[in-house]
């Protein structure tokens, strides 16, 4: 299973609706300082089910929908992450499955499986059974590296105790 | 229970100093138990040997050393629990030109068996892609836009 | 106690200013004070204006505009207290093409009152120095070796 | 004022003497990862005097001595820093002023202005005249930019305050 686009609207930079089309290799995303580089990974992470707006670096989950149209900014925010599940590592018989969540200002989330409303224990779930879990050591942010450089050897050991 | 850590610590291990050396070119590296007879009242430290230098751990390394000893820690652990998919977001931010280049080589490698997403700055990494996206701002929004493999150098630098 | 503060703030806000927006070309930054009335109970926050985006607060901002942004304060702080010379070590690390290249060229004209020595990997910023030294190691110690200008980028890339 | 010549000797990888000649505008210093470009900041803070290993990247003073050579490890770092002072910014009647600073294992520091041993509090005063403090702004090592870009904002007042 893989990623193959993620679909963004109202995420921070990405006040426009955008998309990401991810192939199933190495893809790199560069672009200038400030562009929405690290606002992508920040949003897989949303759609995936993160609950911590610290981690999404935000102060609350409404911080997230996008700010850049004082006019008229929009009142919701949403993003899909469409998977190509074609080794059906996603118990779901379908070769594409598009996980996604979306949240309205001083509303809750919600998060749909194949467009199909679903509660957000459900979607977590599902993407367990293929490994894909929103805090695992798969997704590495910005400076991350640098912190986990200079964990103190107590804290390595508890790493790898994680991960027996 | 000590059992399963040492399994799993001993795997952790080979797959560490397999890649370090991959990457250092015939460096090696190691996972140190602090207190093998009670491992968890010891922490876990890390010894490098970079080529051409005497074997030094973690906490003395400099900067790049440590990042690039991370990272192969990283790679390490996701050999033992393979995930579908890596976002990593600016890893290469402290490493010198060659060891940018074969920490690119290396993801390069490991996309066969994963699919690796890479946010970087570095035209090293960015040319050794099976795709690269440009982001940039454009009326306050950010835009995506698929950028062709060799021209990417000079495309990026507008 | 008051006035002194404020008499440097203003100057070093006015610094701050000028060497942010000629850095981003454009640019407006100011430093607020989180309370005007009681400045000692209130803390001092950055607010920053990229071209082409609204205004942030540098908590709110990317990894590379962080970079930018403290870069000009520690400038500006310089200009009120200046020194015979500075010492910065990688602070281009995050910085992307033209970010790096400006701060280059604003280091070279700072480097006209007093001494800069910048300890850096990017080529963009090497290019721009007087003098270049490289550094590698050699039998396991530490040599240094005087680098022509224009030849500087292919021979550290060996 | 400005500084012509970094000497280093037994400091960390600079287990053999070595120098580096500065110009009076922008040098720039490169290199491999661990080639020893940070050690040259560290070598230049001893010499002016910096007290705490830890700012040096050290446990101890004595692990500033190069260990390189196992069979044969110097006993002793040395580092000079030799100043341009044609501008007598620097009290001294000098149009060169060498600062130095040596440790040996187990023993004190031993500091030196033109060769003539000093204490420390002689060479820091010295050197502060000319507006050189061993903690200052103007020496900014690797990371600190990450570090302080992240302070408070009650820090950054108080950043503003030392300066006044
Ligand atoms: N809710 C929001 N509305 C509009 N803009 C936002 C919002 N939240 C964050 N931002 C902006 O997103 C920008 C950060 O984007 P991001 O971190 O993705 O940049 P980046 O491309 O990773 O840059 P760098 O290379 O410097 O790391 C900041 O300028 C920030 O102000
Ligand atoms: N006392 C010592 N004797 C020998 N080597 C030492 C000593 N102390 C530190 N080192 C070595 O110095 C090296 C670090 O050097 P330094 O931090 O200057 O590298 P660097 O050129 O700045 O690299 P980077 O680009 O990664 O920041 C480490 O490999 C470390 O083991
Ligand atoms: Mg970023
Ligand atoms: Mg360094």
């Amino acid at each position: 299973v893989y990623i193959k686009r993620i679909d963004l609207r109202g995420f921070k930079t990405f006040g426009r609706k955008a998309s990401v089309r991810l192939n199933q290799g190495l893809t790199v995303i560069t672009g200038p300082n400030g562009s929405g580089k690290s606002n992508i990974l920040d949003s897989l992470r949303f759609a995936l089910g993160e609950l911590s707006p610290k981690e999404l670096r935000g102060g609350s989950i409404s911080d997230l929908i996008s700010k850049t149209n004082v006019a008229n900014p929009p009142r919701s925010v949403y993003v899909a992450v469409q998977f190509d599940n074609s080794d059906r590592r996603l118990p779901i018989d379908s070769s594409s499955v598009t996980i996604s969540r979306e949240f309205h200002k001083g509303g809750e989330g919600i998060y749909r499986i194949n467009s199909r409303r679903s509660s957000r224990k459900q979607l977590t779930e599902l993407l367990s059974s293929a490994d894909i879990n929103v805090g695992g050591y798969n997704i590495v942010p910005q400076h991350a590296i640098t912190r986990l450089a200079e964990v103190t050897s107590e804290e390595r050991r508890k790493i790898v105790e994680d991960l027996v | 229970k000590r059992e399963t850590f040492m399994d799993v610590f001993e795997r952790l291990n080979s797959n560490f100093n397999e890649i370090f050396s991959e990457i250092t070119v015939g460096g090696k590296g190691r996972l140190v138990l602090e207190n093998p007879e009670n491992i968890f009242s010891g922490g876990l430290d890390m010894n490098l040997a970079f080529p051409g230098k005497t074997e030094l751990s973690i906490r003395s390394a400099s900067g790049g050393e440590k990042s690039v000893s991370t990272v192969c820690f990283l790679l390490a652990l996701q050999g033992i629990h393979p995930m579908p998919f890596y976002v990593f977001d600016e890893i290469d931010a402290h490493l010198d030109m060659i060891n940018s280049q074969r920490l690119a080589d290396l993801l390069k490698e490991r996309s066969k068996d994963s699919q690796f997403i890479v946010i970087s700055l570095k035209d090293t990494t960015i040319s050794k892609a099976d795709g690269v996206f440009g982001i940039f701002i454009q009326g306050g929004f950010s835009q995506v836009i698929s950028l062709p493999k060799p021209e990417v150098k000079s495309n990026v630098r507008n």
